[in-house]
């Protein structure tokens, strides 16, 4: 679950 | 990318070049708030230290190095170049609790207690609240002139349009950001009376002031 957190954002 | 977080993205890149507009086309930084500037270099620099580490896109790396730059050169001219048009004596809120307030939430919650993944978390709830220095500033004169005022909106609507973003990607693609769902609904609600004052003051032509 916490790896697959991507930040793709702003 | 869909079309909720693209034209997002763009209130934020012109909510920037208002800001600059103003400055440069009135000469003075009257009216703008130093400590929520400062804020947003803060948070800025905090959360894209990823561009050292990971690549996203084209569009997402020239969009970081702006916001990056634009909100240090922003601070540079409130500073240096325009200082003797910045009245400090407006802009009192304390940030001290702003800043604490958003470390304490940083320490809890955040998604792996690493140092870049606290301080992303600390710069999504510091954006929360970064512009109650603004808009304390705000309520302490009752009136802004308009610019300033297309500015505030233009940054408001940014994350506004955010939650409809993020409620789209979750109905397509599952995604969930719980923390930046949670910063943003406070973050636009925070804003609820400047959009309404917005709305009925600045849209129909009138100057904006508080009731």
């Amino acid at each position: 679950e916490k790896k697959e957190h991507k930040k793709d954002e702003l | 990318m869909n079309i909720f977080r693209l034209v997002a993205d763009l209130m934020h890149l012109a909510s920037i070049f208002i800001l600059l507009l103003k400055i440069q086309k009135t000469r003075s930084c009257a009216g703008i708030s130093f400590k929520t500037q400062l804020l947003y270099a803060i948070v800025f620099v905090t959360r894209y230290l990823d561009l050292f580490t990971t690549w996203i896109s084209l569009y997402n790396t020239i969009m970081k190095i702006f916001f990056i730059a634009s909100s240090i050169y922003i601070l540079y001219l409130m500073k240096y170049k325009f200082r003797a048009t910045y009245d400090p004596i407006l802009d009192t809120f304390r940030i001290e609790f702003l800043l604490g307030g958003s470390v304490i939430l940083a320490l809890i919650f955040n998604y792996d207690f690493i140092p870049m993944e606290i301080l992303w978390s600390f710069s999504i709830f510091l954006e929360s609240v970064a512009i109650l220095p603004q808009l304390f500033m705000l309520s302490r004169t009752g009136e802004a002139e308009t610019i300033t005022t297309h500015y505030i909106f233009a940054l408001g609507g940014y994350r506004a349009l955010y939650l409809c973003n993020w409620l789209w990607r979750y109905i397509f693609d599952g995604h969930v950001e719980v923390y930046a769902w949670i910063a943003g609904v406070i973050q636009t609600a925070l804003y609820s009376d400047f959009f309404y004052i917005y709305y009925t003051k600045v849209l129909h032509g009138k100057k904006f002031e508080l009731p």
